[in-house]
């Protein structure tokens, strides 16, 4: 029988905690060079600078959104070398 | 493609690298092989060489670790971030690090080389058949001494070819036991372990004593993963306890419960809700060569390409039939130029030398009729000439050099060297003690002594002082023992010393053979040849020498290639 709660634990030890898709787009686009860490004035205009910037160096379909192949491509498993800057 | 910012690049073409330490999902020859395909996929295009050392610093640290590994760039657990490289320079840059929190593979599920066994190290083959059943993972199944085993074909029943599963009771590695099994249970401050264990360590690596007490003895080894073993969680390296509770369910298998990745896991206690301890099921995995390809290629300097399809694109896509993209091509090329072709072979000196005593070529002036001078270069001596030496009275790595050595002359080449010695030296002119054909020679790491053996008599240097000749009979080396042809040394103070068919071990210290010896040669060393004439260890693989060729075996006693001395060692064209 399917359990009915909770559906979803912390499972501990587990280095990635349960961030939800922002978050985890504002960390991956800082760890690879999109955004510069400290943010200052409109940020919601500097993350979406960030993932047009992103998607058009992945190739992927360049909206500025956080649309599915991008939230994929977040997920995918890659090198930890930035693709921008040092 | 595009390269680091000021055009970071190597300023010699012959990069150096050495690996550190290894993962315990694969099997350290498939890791080191993996490695090796890896930088061949750069040479194959550029004049860059890449040679493996030991003991020196070299260009490209590689290594494995997990989380904070020791640079300032911390790894996130299974999945996401795979491994990452440093672009050419000194110290950490140009190193390669590598995500032990991943399960690293070829990348089409758990590899499994096998040891022992009739199948000669081949992979273990899922499923297999045995009595009838059909098994996906190494079993215990008709075995008493609980060693995991597998079918290296798709069918025992058939075929019968089966060889032993990496387990800690077989074997461990790295460490300080030459590869020793675990001895459970052993005791490590004061307590006893009946299992692996990572206690008295931070990087979460499991390992075990080699002898029941290691507050006493010191001796240790890493437990290789079995391949039922859980990737990351915080059970790393612990195998899958089926069933298991969770929830209070009862689960037979992997499961995604609990999870929102649809990920499978399971618990490596009999209950999760008791004890918390899980980890992931092994699946897929990532393929360390094309990793390790990858981050090679930052190691030479260049950055993430654009091309989907390059190498150097960032993210990860398996592929079976792996060809470097032309963008990689171009890039790597735009640093370091394209790969000259074959090496020309040495041109041959016209002139005698002026100084050596031992002079490699001798020049022929002659007359033509159209009374044109003419130089021409007689071929050189055989015995001067190591590339025309059929066999070799003995060889051996001294001093970080192989030696070959024959009739009173020897070469020596460092592991740097791509083309064979030229000049050769005087065995006298370095130990004028030794007489001009000697049998074998090794020497001891501990105490860089260096032993040398001709027929029944030992001579042993220190520096430049002598002892001997002695006989060997002095070691404990029987009367009808013509001589010792080949030597392979220890780090725990001992060599084993060989003779053919058989051999014995020496305490280098005490200088007198080990009880238990001699042994038959191919009772501990199946499939060498027993009639080998020079036996020697090189870079920590063993090689057994019959006519022109070489037998090389690993440290856990597998015959990995059968080569020639002259093309393999020596580099003759």
């Amino acid at each position: 029988t399917p359990h009915k709660t909770p559906l979803s634990i912390i499972f501990p030890g587990e280095i990635r905690s349960n961030m939800s898709d922002l978050q985890l787009a504002e960390k991956y686009l800082q760890r690879y060079g999109y955004l510069a860490l400290e943010q200052g004035g409109d940020s919601q205009v500097s993350l979406r600078k960030a993932l047009s910037h992103m998607q058009h160096k992945l190739g992927l379909k360049e909206t500025g959104d956080l649309d599915q192949e991008t939230m994929d491509a977040i997920r995918a498993p890659r090198c930890g070398v930035p693709d921008i800057g040092k | 493609y595009n390269t680091f910012e000021g055009e970071l690049k190597w300023d010699h073409n012959d990069i150096t690298y050495r690996v550190l330490n290894y993962s315990p999902d694969l099997d350290p020859e498939v890791i080191d092989d993996a490695f090796a395909r890896a930088f061949s996929v750069w040479s194959a295009v550029t004049p860059l060489t890449f040679t493996r050392i030991y003991n020196e610093v070299p260009d490209i640290d590689i290594l494995f670790g997990s989380d904070n590994h020791g640079d300032p760039y911390p790894f996130d657990g299974k999945d996401g971030l795979l491994a990452h490289a440093y672009p050419p320079g000194d110290g950490v840059q140009g190193d390669a690090h590598f995500d032990d929190d991943e399960f690293w593979t070829l990348g089409t599920g758990v590899v499994v080389k096998t040891s022992f066994g009739n199948a000669e190290g081949a992979l273990c083959h899922f499923p297999f058949i045995f009595e009838g059943q059909s098994y996906s993972t190494c079993t215990t199944t008709g075995r008493s001494d609980g060693l995991p085993w597998c079918s290296t074909t798709a069918n025992y029943d058939n075929d019968r070819k089966y060889g032993f599963c990496p387990s800690e009771l077989l074997f461990t590695y790295a460490g300080n036991s030459d590869g020793a099994p675990c001895v459970f249970p052993f005791v490590f401050d004061g307590k006893t372990f009946n299992s692996c264990t990572k206690e008295g360590r931070s990087d979460g690596y499991r390992w075990c004593g080699t002898t029941a007490n290691y507050d006493t003895d010191g001796k240790y080894g890493f437990c290789p993963n079995r391949d039922t073993a859980v990737i990351g969680g915080n059970s790393q390296g612990d195998p899958c306890v089926f069933p298991f509770t969770f929830l209070e369910r009862t689960y037979h298998a992997c499961t995604s419960d609990g999870r929102n990745d649809r990920k499978l896991w399971c618990a490596t206690t009999s209950s999760y809700d008791q004890d918390r301890k899980w980890g992931f099921c092994p699946d897929q995995g990532y393929s360390l060569f094309l990793v390790a390809a990858h981050e090679f290629g930052h190691a030479l300097g260049l950055e993430h390409s654009d091309v989907q399809d390059a190498l150097m694109y960032p993210m990860y896509r398996y592929v079976s039939d792996f060809q470097l993209h032309p963008d990689d091509v171009e890039g790597i090329q735009y640093l370091y130029g394209p790969n000259p072709g074959p090496h020309p072979t040495a041109p041959v000196s016209t002139r005698k030398p002026s100084s050596t005593t031992l002079p490699t070529t001798t020049t022929k002036t002659t007359t033509s009729s159209t009374t044109t001078p003419t130089t021409t270069t007689t071929p050189l001596d055989p015995t001067q000439d190591a590339c025309k030496v059929k066999v070799f009275d003995a060889i051996a790595e001294l001093q970080g050099e192989l030696h070959f050595f024959k009739d009173g002359l020897y070469w020596k080449m460092s592991a740097k060297d791509k083309r064979p010695p030229k000049t050769p030296l005087r065995i006298t002119d370095t130990w004028s003690a030794l007489p001009p054909n000697i049998d074998s020679a090794f020497q001891d790491p501990t105490s860089k002594k260096i032993f040398f053996f001709a027929g029944r008599k030992f001579w042993q240097y220190t520096g430049s002082s002598v002892l001997g000749p002695r006989s060997i009979e002095k070691l404990g080396v029987g009367k009808d023992v013509e001589g010792i042809i080949g030597a392979i040394p220890r780090n725990n103070g001992k060599v084993l010393l060989f003779n053919g068919e058989k051999f014995w071990r020496l305490d280098v210290k005490t200088q007198t053979v080990d009880k238990g010896y001699p042994r038959h040669t191919d009772e501990d060393f199946s499939g060498v040849p027993t009639d080998s004439h020079d036996v020697f260890l090189y870079q920590g693989k063993y090689y057994f020498c019959q006519d022109r060729f070489f037998w090389r075996m690993t440290w856990r006693k597998q015959v990995e290639k059968v080569g020639y001395v002259k093309y393999d060692l020596l580099h003759c064209p």
